[in-house]
């Protein structure tokens, strides 16, 4: 299992839509700072369930849309697609391929997706709970969170050592 | 659930003793049980000592010791508890030449089992990538992709400028 | 009291212009009073707008763009409110080489006025040192430093070991 | 008015006397992870008056005394010891050069000297208060402390240029 594609349009500086190939081993991503590389990182761990807007470094939901540049305007929604290989058949699922999408317009409503099939915010988080991944179990190390592994409780120590058995 | 945890916590612990020796070589670290009576209750804790020092508290350990503890901890449960794949976003500007080569040798074993995604300014992370993906703004504040795959161990060379349709 | 603190605010704001128009050009950005009605109780607020983008939250910047942002403010204070010396700690290892640049060329113009001392990694910083400090633990756990005064434009150049008596 | 010599001895990692020979200008200290970088640092904060020992990554301040390696055994006191260039009169004291000395015992005993006359915190507060010294400054920024201006409340930002006028 690993991730296959992803595609982002209207996701914070991702304005137009974005593809990203991936293939197993090792990827680096590299540019300028502000160029939009933790963005990245951020569409990956929406796409994946994460609730949090400050996680997400804004204030509410609606700052990761894209908000306009002086030349161009902003967009009225944000959206995210990660196509997981399922070849190995960890996801619960009868795929070899599965996608998983999320939809934020500005009204605030907010749309999932698998295989294309609209569902709930709960069935992405029930697919993906067993295959461990997402931001809990630090399988996503967001910038500046390397620290806090060593500098929470022991019971924070703990947990990321359950969620991940 | 207990048992659960408790092999968990017992196979992170052995990957940490063999993953640590490698990054603090001639020291000594090792993660325990704050409450080794109450498996059900107890908190993880670490300690480490690097080679040719007395002093096991985290705290009193340098900048760039402490995100190699971190990212000790980290990989023993990636190693332990494998998970599809992982995101890393700048996780190792602190470290010195030295440390920061015995980092990539690690990281770089994942490539065999898990996919690794790793966002970073060190030229020399770069060079541990299969494929590399060069994020840039050409000032109008969209990001855009480039991506290349390296030159892999047969020689397969190829450059997609991935991004907008 | 209060007229002390309003003519260094005035004086700080105004170097902040200057400072960040050269770390950030093309971009906008200035410190404001939160209440400037009430000098007395007023709090000090930034905005940041890099060129090209129209966000001007400092917690939707990157990672890089929030240090030179803090840098800003730093050297806009030491700029209006001269000290006797600087001592900067590992502040600049998120910045990409472009702002790296920037960076080191209003840091070395404190030469004429102050005494900077920096602690760092990166090579280039290194490049605008009048003097060299190397600390070392020679494996027992002891610091021991070294002292290298540079070549200096008039061609003075010394090496002494600096150190234990 | 610039730092002329600091001279440590037992204070954290430097159980032997250490000396530095300071100049006007731009000082870059280096050296790799663990060996006293962030410790020199501490140094010139603590004989300034720093007070917490949470500050100085400790948790007493008996953890500044050197603690002793396999090697080495603990020391029973720290000393610190910086002399400061006053040709130009800045500090109110009548001599060119001012030596601030601190000493801490293992017993929690504290010595202050100026000039090698024995004195009070509240002395060494007062001679260094009008020369613009010292970390709530912002003079002094130590290791992952860069982001607190940014991060702080808008009356912490006005607290910094308070202090700096
Ligand atoms: N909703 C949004 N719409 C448009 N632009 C946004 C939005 N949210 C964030 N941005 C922009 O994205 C930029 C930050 O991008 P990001 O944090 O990904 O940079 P980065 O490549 O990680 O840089 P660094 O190397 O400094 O960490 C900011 O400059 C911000 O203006
Ligand atoms: N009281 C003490 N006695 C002996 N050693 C100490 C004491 N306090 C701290 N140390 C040692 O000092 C080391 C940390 O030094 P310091 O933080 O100065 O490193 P650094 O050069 O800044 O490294 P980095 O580049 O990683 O930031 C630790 O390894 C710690 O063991
Ligand atoms: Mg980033
Ligand atoms: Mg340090």
């Amino acid at each position: 299992m690993f991730l296959r594609r992803l595609v982002i349009r209207g996701f914070k500086s991702f304005a137009d839509k974005t593809v990203f190939d991936f293939t197993p081993g090792v990827a680096v991503i590299v540019g300028p700072n502000g160029s939009g590389k933790s963005n990245l990182v951020d569409a990956i761990a929406w796409v994946l369930g994460e609730q949090g807007a400050k996680t997400l470094r804004g204030g509410k939901m609606e700052d990761v849309i894209f908000a306009g540049t002086p030349k161009r305007p902003a967009l009225g929604r944000a959206e995210v697609e990660l196509t997981i290989d399922n070849s190995s058949g960890v996801l619960p699922i009868d795929f070899t391929e599965v996608s998983v999408r999320r939809t934020l317009f500005r009204t605030g409503e907010s749309e999932y997706a698998i295989n294309d099939v609209p569902c709930r915010l709960l069935d992405v988080q029930e697919l993906l709970s067993d295959s461990g991944i997402g931001r809990e179990l630090h399988t996503i190390v967001g910038q500046g969170q390397l620290d806090e592994i060593l500098a929470g409780r022991p019971e924070d120590r703990r947990a990321v050592i359950e969620e991940a058995s | 659930i207990v048992e659960i945890f408790g092999a968990a916590f017992q196979d992170v612990a052995r990957e940490f003793n063999g993953v640590f020796a490698r990054l603090f070589p001639g020291g000594e670290g090792r993660m325990v049980l704050t409450d080794p009576d109450d498996l059900l209750n107890s908190g993880v804790d670490v300690e480490a000592r690097p080679a040719g020092k007395r002093v096991k508290r985290v705290s009193l350990l340098s900048g760039g010791e402490r995100s190699l503890v971190a990212v000790a901890l980290l990989f023993s449960v990636f190693r332990a508890r494998p998970s599809p794949f992982y995101l890393l976003d700048e996780v190792e500007p602190a470290l010195d030449d030295v440390n920061l080569h015995r980092f990539l040798e690690i990281a770089a074993e994942f490539r065999d089992r898990s996919q690794l995604l790793i966002v970073t300014h060190q030229k020399r992370t770069m060079e541990i990538a299969d494929v590399l993906y060069g994020i840039s703004m050409a000032g109008e504040g969209v990001s855009k992709v480039i991506c290349e795959r390296l030159e892999t161990p047969d020689g397969a060379q190829s450059e997609q400028p991935a991004g907008a349709d």
